[in-house]
């Protein structure tokens, strides 16, 4: 493992951790995209599945569990606990257009046509877009509260990072993975428009706040 | 030959 996967694990860590503990202090999921959280759900759950059938190492099992865990508990955050304070007229999105395109495609596009390696795949093209219900809801909204975006900033920042280990891995390892690289490609660049305005106006102690 | 599916990455 390189420098910017680790970093990239952390900050992806760190983002699932600053969602739980801001709906769990808040006793509320305001501004928090449920079907975001239900597609991340998902992806952890269709991407994690090897961790019965193949073990990797420690890290790597404990991280999956964590990532399940918390998933499995923002949601039920959301939709049991703080059910009343989810903002569901502004969560709008229709995910049937993300789900349905990354099954397709996952079904057309993947390094071999097994039912472990199709869910992986399909994991992959969801997570890139996965983020997208929530973004939506920030721009509804027309804003985001600091800890939103901080979350939001974590969560990006991973991918990123993880684009960094794959030229790293590519120059020092000649591995690559281009389902991975294409998916995290977009994935990154789908949270662009979001870092510049997190840099421009929530790093300088202004609210993110959309120009009308 | 193609490299084996790398599935440490998480």
């Amino acid at each position: 493992m390189n420098i910017f996967r680790l970093l990239g694990d952390i900050s992806h860590l760190l983002a699932i951790i600053i969602l739980l503990r801001k709906i769990w202090m808040s006793r509320s999921c305001a501004g928090i995209s449920g079907k975001s959280q239900l597609l991340f759900g998902l992806v952890y759950t269709t991407r994690y599945l090897d961790l019965i059938t193949s073990y990797i190492s420690l890290y790597n099992s404990v991280m999956k569990v964590v990532f399940l865990a918390a998933s499995y508990a923002t949601i039920y955050l959301m939709y049991v606990k703080f059910k009343a304070t989810y903002d569901h007229n502004h969560d709008t999105f229709r995910i049937e257009f993300l789900v349905v395109p990354a099954v397709a495609l996952a079904l057309l596009i993947n390094h071999d046509f097994q039912v472990v390696e199709i869910l992986w795949t399909f994991s992959i093209y969801l997570e890139s877009v996965a983020i997208l219900p929530q973004l939506f809801m920030v721009s509804k909204t027309g804003e985001a509260e600091s800890i939103t975006s901080h979350y939001l900033f974590a969560l990006g920042v991973y991918r990123g990072l993880y684009l960094l280990n794959w030229i790293y891995r590519f120059w020092a390892e000649d591995h690559y993975d281009l389902i991975a690289i294409v998916a995290g490609v977009v994935q990154t660049v789908l949270y662009c428009d979001f870092f510049y305005l997190y840099i421009t106006k929530v790093l300088r102690g202004k609210k993110l706040q959309l120009p009308a | 030959q193609p490299e084996p599916i790398d599935k440490d990455e998480l």
